[in-house]
């Protein structure tokens, strides 16, 4: 899951 | 999405539209290195890999399309429209790409988060993103020549990893899990190459002179 959230941005 | 995220995207998204209006309306890209604008290709190219396969909101979608979108035709631009690219400083701008390239492949296979194809070049995008102004940076020292689109280009884009710094510092105290050491550190190494380049701007923009990069 901690991977998922930095993907988040641009 | 908080205050500061949003202010970086549009930071960002103001440095290519500031852009592309001194190309497509002036016809000129004097000033410009096609080597940051090719990187920033690849940079985007790689990054958003994921685009079709994984979905965070319209929002996130449509803007990796604009950022795609425009540094294509940013670098189409300089490369073949005949009038803008009469005006590209080619024997100035000869940054070498692989330079840049290469370490941070290296490093994008020995440092990530996770051994897949997409988190490598993920990461790949991020370390690149960090040099890929340097071409330009390169480019004012050796021109001095800078001319206020250039100078606002420049201006924004350091704003915009400004505002994303912000961002992480207020996502981490606000989410948990929120650890991301590589983007992080990547980040910071990318807005500290522009430290320099702030210093001359607001020296300028203070004493209300021309901006001018001392040799």
């Amino acid at each position: 899951e901690e991977s998922e959230n930095a993907h988040d941005e641009l | 999405m908080n205050i500061f995220r949003l202010a970086g995207d549009m930071t960002h998204l103001a440095s290519v539209l500031v852009l592309l209006l001194k190309i497509h309306t002036i016809k000129s890209c004097a000033g410009v290195s096609l080597k940051t604008q090719e990187l920033y290709v690849i940079v985007f190219a790689t990054r958003y890999l994921d685009i079709f396969t994984s979905f965070v909101s319209i929002y996130n979608s449509l803007m990796k399309l604009i950022f795609l979108g425009s540094s294509f035709s940013i670098v189409w631009y300089m490369r073949y429209h005949k009038a803008v690219h009469r005006t590209y400083d080619r024997e100035q701008d000869t940054f070498r790409h692989w330079f840049l390239m290469l370490p941070c492949i290296l490093l994008a296979l020995l440092i990530h988060e996770k051994f897949t194809f997409f988190e490598v070049m993920w990461t790949f995008s991020l370390y690149l993103e960090a040099v890929a102004i340097l071409p330009q940076l390169v480019l004012l020292q050796r021109t001095r020549n800078i001319d206020n689109l250039t100078g606002q280009y420049i201006f924004l884009l350091g704003g915009y990893r400004g505002f994303y710094i912000l961002n992480w510092i207020y996502r981490y105290f606000t989410e948990p899990h929120y650890v991301h050491w590589i983007t992080w550190i990547s980040g910071l190494v990318q807005t500290l190459l522009y430290a320099d380049f702030f210093y001359y701007y607001f020296l300028s923009w203070k004493n209300n002179k021309k901006l001018q990069l001392p040799a």
